[in-house]
């Protein structure tokens, strides 16, 4: 699976 | 992005005005703000663990710190309380609540309290405006200033999925489909509320959605 998105939006 | 942080920041603005120099919360759904809070604080839980920047940190605590005093105003004050639509703002948000915890549990990235949470609170944004936008279609004559806090807070995610667009064409591997398909289910919901506060707009008039 892919790397989770880094959650650096709000 | 910063456009749709920027009318997520004014939305909450405008309701806090109009709550703060009115003196009344008629027409705006307690169920709906209680629902954004739950949005906030599960999503931020990470608030004192990842720092991403202070503008992030900033934007995180405004958003929980204000939409408590929103909630605070509605259900505390002495005289907003009295003006707070009840018997109308009859939502059942179990209907929303359960089922998108129920779908981040199965749909997530990973399986942990702080993961599902998060998605849960993705999941529960898209539907959030729900009771906000019952409340409206019951209300005749709507004030300005509550249309105009949907309308802002319609717009914001309407604005985040131009900046999904942007970095998926301008960033190597930025995927995340649960937040992009939820954002635009998010989004459709508004549609209609769209259609009516702009026609209302061009003509001058009080917003009035029909039932």
């Amino acid at each position: 699976t892919a790397p989770a998105t880094p959650k650096d939006e709000l | 992005r910063e456009a749709g942080d920027m009318t997520h920041l004014f939305s909450i603005i405008v309701l806090l005005l109009k709550i703060n120099a009115t003196k009344s919360c008629s027409g705006v759904s307690l169920k709906t703000q209680e629902l954004y809070l739950l949005v906030f604080v599960t999503r931020y839980l990470d608030l004192f663990q990842s720092y991403i920047s202070l503008y992030n940190s900033c934007m995180k605590f405004i958003f929980i710190v204000s939409s408590g005093c929103i909630i605070g105003y509605m259900r505390k004050h002495k005289v907003v309380s009295q003006t707070y639509d009840a018997e109308q703002d009859t939502f059942r948000v179990a209907f929303l609540v359960w089922p998108s915890f129920l779908l981040a549990a199965v749909i997530n990235q990973k399986l942990s309290v702080m993961e599902i949470l998060w998605t849960f609170s993705i999941y529960l944004e898209s539907v959030a405006i729900l009771p906000q936008l019952v409340l409206l279609q019951r209300t005749k004559n709507v004030d300005n200033l509550t249309s105009n806090y949907v309308f802002l807070l319609g717009s914001y995610r309407g604005l985040y999925l131009l900046n999904w667009i942007y970095r998926c064409l301008t960033e190597e591997g930025y995927r995340q489909w649960i937040v992009w398909i939820s954002g635009l289910l998010q989004t459709a919901i508004y549609c209609d509320f769209f259609y009516y506060y702009l026609k209302s707009w061009r003509k001058n008039e009080r917003l009035s959605l029909p039932s």
